[in-house]
């Protein structure tokens, strides 16, 4: 899986 | 942050506002589930643990505590409110949620970008987003006339999802190509789930005439 993202999002 | 996100935060924000004021000025919350209203705010509360451990931004913070209250208050409403509680149509509003939402936790105990508290609940907060419009898409269905109030909430709800769909295709192409499977794939499933009520919901402003959904 990719790396885990940045949860910047809401 | 970039225009479509922007778009799709307002968007969402607005289709919460337009349901908080149909049911304080109208004092009613017929049509609308309140099954689907108690899967958001399990939604909202599984995706925002980090609220108060991971500062992003003002912005970040302030919308998360907005959506966070409001669709709390809203089931408060629909389930303590004295004059509101009775409107509530509770022998249509039947959709068993909970087969919704122990499959997306299983789901997200299996596919998930790394295996910790917080990352597997976020990740069954995004599968069970997808979701949770089931019901109130079922209680539209059964009940006859659609209020234009709710027609508008429903159709905001999808459209921002639709949004966030463009927000991550501009992503994308503009942060080295980050691919992120899970928000993507589930976010085309809950805009798929809205297909068939955005084709009535647009014929119906087109001819000018009631929503009204096949049964």
């Amino acid at each position: 899986s990719s790396s885990k993202d940045v949860k910047d999002e809401l | 942050m970039n225009v479509f996100r922007l778009a799709g935060d307002m968007t969402h924000l607005l289709s919460i506002i337009i349901l908080l004021l149909k049911i304080r000025a109208t004092k009613s919350c017929t049509g609308i589930s309140l099954k689907t209203q108690e899967l958001y705010v399990i939604v909202f509360l599984t995706r925002y643990l980090d609220l108060f451990t991971k500062y992003i931004s003002f912005y970040n913070t302030t919308m998360k505590l907005v959506f966070l209250g409001t669709s709390i208050s809203i089931v408060w409403y629909m389930r303590y409110h004295k004059v509101v509680k009775q409107t509530y149509n509770k022998d249509q509003d039947t959709f068993r949620h909970y087969f919704l939402a122990i499959p997306c936790f299983l789901l997200a105990l299996l596919i998930h970008h790394e295996f910790t508290v917080i990352e597997v609940l976020w990740t069954f907060s995004i599968y069970l987003e997808a979701v949770a419009i089931l019901p109130q898409l079922v209680l539209l269905q059964r009940s006859r006339n659609i209020d234009n109030l709710t027609g508008n909430y429903v159709f905001l709800l999808g459209a921002y999802r639709a949004l966030y769909l463009v927000n991550w295709v501009y992503r994308y192409f503009t942060e080295n190509h980050l691919v992120r499977w899970i928000p993507w794939l589930s976010g085309l499933v809950q805009t798929t789930l809205y297909a068939d009520f955005f084709y009535y919901y647009i014929k119906s402003w087109k001819n000018n005439e009631k929503l009204q959904l096949p049964a």
